[in-house]
C-alpha cells in the first residue's frame, strides 16, 4: 500500500523525472543524503531496473579518515492530497465451443494518500564535487568487493529527497462484488478468492496507515563510475551512466619480446 | 538469448509515438522464437504450466516473488527466498507449483532445487522468466484484464490480431472480438498498454499511444507467450 501510494506520487509529479519511489516504509532511515544506493539492471532491456539502500555512507567506502560532509539544502516541495479509485462493472456473456460463460463484477477500490506539505533535501553537488576531488574509494571494502562482483549492478549516491513533514494518512478501501454462472469455475474480475458455480461473493477491505514525520516518500542518485584503482566521478548527466571499470588482465608476454620493448628482464614472468 | 543480447549491445530504440502497431511485427516474430520451448512441451505439462502463470496474473505479489528467482536462476545465482518465505501458504504453493512445471524444486530446506535433466531445460527456464518478467512490468488493472482475457479464452484471438496487422496499422476483427463485450475487454487492455484500437465494422486499427514507453512491447509478448502455453496441439 505504501509502495503503491508512493509510485502514483512520483507518476504525479516527476513522471519520466529522475525521482525513485520508496518501496518499505522500512528503508526510510536508510535513505540520508550521500548514502549509497545499489542500482540493479535488470535482465531484459525493458525492465525497471531495481534500487536497493544500504547503511552505508559514501565516506563509509573511502579510504582515509577524513569524512565528506553532505551540504544540504532544505526547501518546501508541494502538498499533496491524492485520490485514486475506480469503479469497475461488468457482464461478460460469451459462447466458448459448448459453454456458455457469463460473468458480472462490480468492485471498487480507493487508495488516499494525503501526504500533507512536504520538504525536498538537496545535496549542494558543487560541494560534492569539491570534496570528492583527489578522494579514492576502498576497493577492498567488502560492501564495494561484493558490489564489483555483480555486473549487473551500480553504486549510486542518494542526491535529493523528498519528505514528510508532519504525520500523515494513507488509507485503502477496496470494495469487491461478484456473481459467476458457468460450467466452468471462473474468477470473476478482480476478485482473488475462488468461486463455486453461479455463485455470489463479496469482500471488503479497509486499511489505514499513519506515516510519521520525515518518512522519505521518494528520492534521486548520482551514479558513479569507479576505476579499478578507486578513483570515482559523479555521473552527472542524465546519459552518463555508472559502473565499475572493467579490469583488464595484462596478456603474458614471451620473455624474447619482452626484451625487445623493454630491455632485458631482472625476473621471468610468471605464466598466468 | 540471440535476440536481447542483440538488443542489450545495441542502442535500444523508443517505440515512436502514435505510429502503427506494426513497428513491433518484427519483435513479435523473435517473440514467438523465444516461447518456443512452450511450443514443444507435452500438451498436459503445457496445460499445467498454463494454469500456473493463469493463477500468479491474479496476485502481483506471488508474480514478484516468482520473476525474482527465475532471475536468480537465469543468472546463474543460489535464488534467494526471504521473499517466498514471507508469502502466505497458498501463495507459497502457487510459487512452488510453478517452479515444479518448469523443473525446480523448492521443498527441501527451503533452497531450489534442480530436478532431474528429463524435467529440466535450460530454454523452458528462460522462456517462462521472459513471460513473467514482462507481466511483472504490467499494472494490477492491466494483469486484471489480461487474466480475464485467458478465462474468456481470447487470448489467441488477440495474438492473431497482433500478427496480422499491416503495415498501416489494420487488422481484421475475428471471432470472438467481433463481439462487443468482448472486444470492449481487448480495446481496454490495449489502452492500458499505450495501444489504441479503433474498431469500424470488421476491421480494427492498432496505434501506439502518445508516450508509449515499452508498454506495447511488454503487452506483446505476455499475448504472445500466453497463446503459446493455451495452443492444443
Amino acid at each position: 500500500m505504501f509502495a503503491k501510494a508512493t509510485s502514483n506520487f512520483v507518476k504525479q509529479i516527476d513522471s519520466d523525472g529522475e525521482l525513485i519511489p520508496v518501496a518499505r516504509l522500512n528503508d526510510s532511515d536508510k535513505l540520508q543524503p550521500l548514502c549509497l544506493v545499489i542500482k540493479r539492471k535488470r535482465f531484459w532491456f525493458w525492465q525497471k531496473p531495481k534500487y536497493i539502500s544500504s547503511p552505508f555512507t559514501l565516506s563509509d567506502v573511502l579510504t582515509g579518515d577524513k569524512p565528506i560532509k553532505p551540504v544540504v539544502v532544505d526547501s518546501d516541495f508541494l502538498k499533496y492530497e491524492g485520490t485514486f479509485g475506480d469503479i469497475i462493472g461488468g457482464n461478460v456473456e460469451t459462447e466458448v465451443g459448448n459453454l456458455n460463460i457469463s460473468m458480472e463484477g462490480k468492485g471498487s477500490s480507493k487508495l488516499q494518500s494525503s501526504f500533507g506539505d512536504l520538504r525536498k533535501q538537496e545535496v549542494d553537488v558543487l560541494h560534492l564535487l569539491q570534496d570528492s576531488e583527489e578522494r579514492v574509494i576502498n576497493m577492498d571494502h567488502p560492501f564495494v568487493q561484493q558490489t564489483r562482483e555483480r555486473p549487473n549492478e551500480v553504486f549510486g549516491v542518494l542526491k535529493e529527497k523528498v519528505i514528510t513533514t508532519q504525520k500523515c494518512l494513507i488509507s485503502e478501501q477496496v470494495q469487491e462484488e461478484g456473481q459467476c454462472g458457468s460450467m466452468l469455475g471462473l474468477r470473476a474480475k478482480r476478485i482473488k478468492v475462488s468461486v463455486q458455480e453461479n455463485g455470489n461473493m463479496q469482500k471488503d477491505s479497509s486499511v489505514v496507515l499513519e506515516i510519521p514525520p520525515e518518512t522519505v516518500l521518494a528520492y534521486s542518485i548520482i551514479e558513479l563510475s569507479i576505476k579499478t584503482d578507486g578513483q570515482y566521478e559523479l555521473c552527472l548527466l542524465p546519459d552518463k551512466c555508472g559502473g565499475f571499470e572493467a579490469e583488464t588482465r595484462k596478456k603474458p608476454v614471451s620473455p624474447e619480446l619482452q626484451s625487445l620493448v623493454d630491455g632485458p628482464m631482472d625476473e621471468p614472468m610468471e605464466p598466468d | 538469448g540471440g535476440w536481447i543480447q542483440r538488443k542489450r549491445s545495441e542502442d535500444v530504440r523508443n517505440i515512436p509515438s502514435e505510429a502503427p502497431l506494426s513497428v513491433l511485427k518484427q519483435d513479435l516474430e523473435e517473440f514467438k522464437t523465444q516461447f518456443k520451448p512452450f511450443a514443444e512441451m507435452p500438451e498436459d505439462k503445457r496445460s499445467a504450466l498454463f494454469k500456473m502463470v493463469n493463477k500468479v496474473l491474479y496476485d502481483k505479489a506471488v508474480l514478484i516473488v516468482v520473476e525474482n528467482v527465475l532471475e536468480q536462476l537465469s543468472s546463474g545465482d543460489k535464488p534467494d527466498l526471504t521473499e517466498l518465505e514471507e508469502l502466505n501458504p497458498s501463495q507459497k504453493a502457487c510459487v512452488t507449483a510453478l517452479l515444479q512445471a518448469i523443473g525446480y524444486s523448492c521443498e527441501k530446506e527451503s533452497k531450489v532445487m534442480e530436478m532431474d535433466s528429463l524435467h529440466r531445460s535450460p530454454c523452458l527456464l528462460t522462456a517462462t522468466h521472459f513471460l513473467t518478467s514482462a507481466m511483472q512490468e504490467m499494472s494490477n488493472s492491466c494483469l486484471s484484464e489480461l487474466a480475464s482475457c485467458c478465462d474468456l479464452q481470447i487470448i489467441h484471438a488477440l495474438c492473431s490480431l497482433l500478427s496480422s496487422i499491416t503495415a498501416e496499422g489494420n487488422s481484421s476483427l475475428e471471432t470472438p472480438l467481433i463481439e462487443e463485450k468482448t472486444f470492449h475487454i481487448a480495446e481496454h487492455l490495449f489502452a492500458l498498454s499505450n495501444i489504441n484500437l479503433q474498431k469500424d465494422q470488421s476491421a480494427v486499427r492498432a496505434t501506439t499511444g502518445k508516450q508509449p514507453g515499452f508498454l506495447p512491447l511488454i503487452l506483446c509478448i505476455a499475448v504472445s507467450g500466453l497463446a503459446t502455453l493455451s495452443e492444443s496441439h
